[in-house]
């Protein structure tokens, strides 16, 4: 059986805010070493990976594997009856169909139930190799979200370069075109505002603007991003978690 | 024009 505690379920509503656009119905295993998802987006253009560990759960108890076949969906709307800081239990029992989530509030005064039913879900895996990544560059989780939703503006795609001097996001469109370089930079008031660009080449790949929107709800979950690009490979996107990361690898457009 | 990939064109079904 699976029980698993969070001391405050916004940590479990910001994680589906930031999956259930590209998700629609996707298993969930569990172990004793936590919880793991991989699923495609309906287009594969998006592979989201989570990874919860136990660690990160106040409580945490999975004797047998146990598979959560959910749709994401109606997980985010069970999570909208929970408050930002009540207390989240996640409860199944082996070969139950039903997750059951617990939310009470600190006094434990109110304490309200919700068993959703699960489903055996069908799913393709993809076998993502160990890759090193020509260009990995850590910078701000919400600087990225705002580059990108300022270029999002102009065009469908954005391309985004990076080599020593540097990353360059830029965009072309009917009305024009723009773009915003960032230069390496170490902050030291403020270390999520810091540009760290490891390299061995330089890279340039394309994206599409939408499903980049949606990749960057994840920027509640993290004050920075990882971005790992190589040549005509997907990009790796991560956004670490206090015990664990949501990760995204992320096809590009290629010139035909 | 570039055109949108997929990722089962990259990586291999487990």
């Amino acid at each position: 059986m699976l029980e698993a505690k969070l001391d405050a379920a916004s940590q479990l509503k910001k994680i589906v805010e930031a999956i259930r656009d590209m998700l629609g119905e996707c298993n969930i295993e569990c172990n004793e070493t936590g919880l793991a998802l991989q699923s495609l987006d309906k287009s594969h253009i998006v592979l989201v990976s989570l990874l919860l560990g136990s660690d990160g759960f106040s409580e945490y108890r999975c004797d047998r594997g146990v598979t959560l076949g959910l749709n994401i969906n109606s997980l985010a709307t069970v999570l909208r009856c929970a408050n930002n800081d009540d207390i989240l239990t996640l409860r199944s029992e082996d070969r139950a169909n039903e997750l059951i989530l617990t939310f009470e509030d600190s006094k434990a005064d109110r304490i309200s139930e919700f068993n959703l039913r699960l489903m055996d879900i069908d799913q393709e895996y993809l076998a993502i190799p160990e890759t090193e990544y020509a260009a990995t560059v850590v910078m701000s989780a919400a600087v990225l979200q705002r580059t990108l939703r300022d270029l999002s503006a102009l065009s469908e795609a954005v391309t985004i370069e990076i080599d020593k001097e540097g990353i360059r996001f830029s965009a072309e469109g009917d009305l024009g075109k723009g773009s915003t370089h960032f230069k390496p930079c170490v902050d030291m008031e403020n270390a999520e505002n810091s540009i760290n660009i490891t390299l061995s080449e330089p890279v340039s790949l394309s994206f599409n603007l939408q499903y980049f929107s949606n990749i960057t709800k994840a920027s509640s979950l993290s004050s920075t991003v990882t971005l790992q690009m190589t040549a005509g490979m997907p990009a790796q996107i991560e956004y670490k978690l206090p015990s664990g990361h949501v990760r995204y690898y992320f096809a590009p457009k290629i010139e035909d | 024009t570039p055109v949108q990939n997929n990722l089962s064109e990259f990586y291999a079904l487990a």
